[in-house]
């Protein structure tokens, strides 16, 4: 099963995919986390460390395919999930589609595009351009990280009519959104009273969880030496769960920009 | 002159490209604003309403150029600033560059790109790839918006490597940061240090300026009936007369990723 987080920049795609991948792994999955963003820190606090980007692996082996072996790029993180960062377009040149294109390539290359019960893309959401919108092409589910202000629904909005677009042509679905650092939902409910979709959690802002950041870990692996951390835990776990369900999924609606800001912006 | 205004998504840019276009108008320019974000709402608080991209006007017409005339893409703005919107590129496919692109053709198969003293690009900095790059290729200055946080300094180091790229080739420097929204300017500071460039103004977050985009209205407008709202357009004049005056503008040096990280994130 393969799939794709996408959100806003900073909504806290890569700090839920990380969790989210834990919890798989507590599920008994053997899971591969792919980080997609230029900020190329999606994994982490799987690995604790920022891990080589596999463009910049390439580069140094002039991309000599055969030269590249799975230990250079696929680091193992915490509870045997293995992660890698695909790295960004370079700045000002270059294409998110073809770093996302490459990275995929190079783990067939490498036999490792199947050999995972899990795979999962952490993808950046702002621009859901063709390129951005590369690792939907592998996705059997599509997840939307977002709080409940304007700008993260509206990105989601687009994110949803991407998924929507590929639908057409792959066994892609949207999973649904999960909230994220908010303890209101009135926008999200509003939104989604528009276009229908489940919404798996809704996370508040938890002190805890920027803490795990800063320490580069899970929260999983700060609950094993503080239990009262087990609840945290349980939201990823209960976001894991509906996953492995093989839920039916959505292919959402339409829903015109205009009908957005009409609805959620306080223009 | 050519400005292009970059930055994380939600720092700013529409806001502040506003209220700079109205101030270069307040002081006898004549502008044209151009939003390069898929969000289409730059201009929104120049013309107090949405008004439609160029990317919707063309596919109405099927891409004939000949059938598009200047009113029905730029439209009258707060102190006879011009606004067009580009618009993004279709959800899930296209991209930004193409959008870009054809805006620029059009202005200039409407005689419109050379008709001013200023044109400033409001443009999305999340992913500077080679398509949201493409503003830089007809810039004399890029302006970038941060606050003081990691992931917009994060995201203006990408620009300021775009702007390093493009200036290999085109007239480009960078006339330096904005810093938006915070009393603080601990980090700022501390990227400077690394990457020198100026700083041309730090605006705090300012409940009026939040209201004045509520209201559809820059500062500008807001302060002809609310006279105490002055010293708030005089930061974006400060901003104006910076560029005016024709700064030296830098070529930024180079800061790469893992630096960045160590200097500024709380890893
Ligand atoms: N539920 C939460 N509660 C508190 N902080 C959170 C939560 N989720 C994410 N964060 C924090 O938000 C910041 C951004 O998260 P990150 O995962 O890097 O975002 P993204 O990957 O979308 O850019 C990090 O500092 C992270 O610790
Ligand atoms: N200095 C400021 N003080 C208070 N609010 C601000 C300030 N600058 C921008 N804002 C608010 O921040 C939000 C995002 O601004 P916007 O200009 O739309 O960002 P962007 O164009 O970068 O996506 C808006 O609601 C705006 O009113
Ligand atoms: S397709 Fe997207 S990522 Fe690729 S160059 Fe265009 S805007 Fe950039
Ligand atoms: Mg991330
Ligand atoms: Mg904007």
């Amino acid at each position: 099963m393969k799939i794709a987080v996408y959100g806003k920049g900073g909504i806290g795609k890569s700090t839920t995919s990380c969790n989210i991948s834990a919890a798989l792994a507590k599920r008994g999955k053997k899971v591969l986390q792919i980080g997609c963003d230029p900020k190329h820190d999606s994994t982490f606090t799987l690995t604790g460390f920022l891990i080589p980007t596999i463009i910049d692996t390439l580069k140094d082996r002039d991309y000599h395919y055969e030269n590249v072996w799975p230990e250079d790029v696929i680091y193992q993180g915490y509870g045997g999930v293995h992660c890698v960062e695909a790295g960004g377009p370079p700045a000002g040149a270059g294409c998110g589609g073809y770093v996302v294109g490459e990275t995929v390539k190079l783990l067939k290359e490498l036999d490792a595009f199947d050999a995972y019960d899990v795979i999962l893309f952490d993808v950046l959401g702002d621009v859901v351009c063709g390129g951005f919108a590369a690792p939907l092409n592998y996705a059997d589910y599509c997840l939307i990280v977002t709080d409940n202000g304007f700008d993260a629904l509206f990105a989601a909005n687009r994110i949803a009519a991407s998924v929507r677009e590929k639908a057409r042509t792959h066994p892609l679905r949207l999973a649904g959104l999960i909230g994220n650092r908010t303890n209101k939902r009135d926008l999200i409910d509003k939104y989604t009273s528009v276009v229908p979709m489940p919404v798996l959690e809704v996370l508040p802002l938890i002190d805890d969880i920027r803490i795990s950041r800063v320490k580069g870990k899970t929260i999983f692996e700060m609950a094993e030496k503080a239990p009262h951390l087990q609840p945290v835990c349980d939201y990823y776990l209960n976001i894991a769960d509906q996953i492995l369900a093989r839920p039916e999924g959505v292919v959402p609606q339409d829903a015109p920009d205009r009908e957005l800001f009409n609805l959620l912006s306080d223009f």
